[in-house]
């Protein structure tokens, strides 16, 4: 897969943190 | 067949926060075939979501970005906002991992407009710092200045201190 290239870009790194507990429950 | 759909999606979401994400991207896969087979629009939304958080983690944002688009085309037409909203602003994070900051600003755009309409003022902050960055990226810290003085002032007002 493409790396994660862009991580200095702090609303990104912000927004996957969220991301990392975000789940669509059933 | 309705309870072991629900069963997948289950499955999926256990798998992705114990950080699983080739298992977790399989089960919703299965959980996105049965949600199909019962016309559930609601549930293939999710499994959407779903997939296109996955594959973020597995490092192939170009195939989240499509599992998003497919979120974003059912919020609309189930008339979700807050989903549509969500749908966006993930497109818009998607596409500066991809590098494209035309189409993230495009995307930002889009959950800014969204957030404005639903008075989502953290909506309407996170809009407007990625926008900031988006035209940084882009070159343009003229545009980049207004947004970034945007989102200075909601998080003046909402308390955000940080």
């Amino acid at each position: 897969g493409q790396r994660l290239h862009l991580m200095q870009v702090d609303s990104v790194q912000r927004w996957m943190e969220d991301l990392k507990l975000m789940t669509e429950c059933e | 067949r309705a309870a072991q759909g629900r069963a997948y999606g289950n499955l999926g979401n256990t798998q992705y926060l114990l950080g699983n994400f080739t298992e977790a991207a399989t089960f919703h896969k299965e959980r996105l075939a049965i949600a199909k087979e019962f016309g559930d629009k609601a549930a293939e939304r999710r499994a959407y979501s779903n997939l296109g958080n996955a594959h973020i983690f597995l490092g192939r944002f170009d195939v989240a970005a499509e599992y998003y688009k497919k979120t974003l085309q059912l919020a609309r037409q189930l008339r979700d906002q807050a989903v549509e909203a969500q749908a966006c602003y993930s497109l818009g994070n998607t596409y500066t991992l991809l590098q494209d900051y035309e189409r993230a600003a495009e995307y930002h755009l889009r959950h800014l407009l969204i957030a404005q309409e639903l008075a989502d003022r953290v909506g309407e902050g996170r809009a407007c710092w990625s926008l900031g960055n988006a035209y940084v990226s882009m070159g343009s810290p003229a545009q980049a200045l207004t947004f970034a003085k945007k989102h200075l002032q909601i998080s003046q007002e909402i308390g955000d201190r940080n």
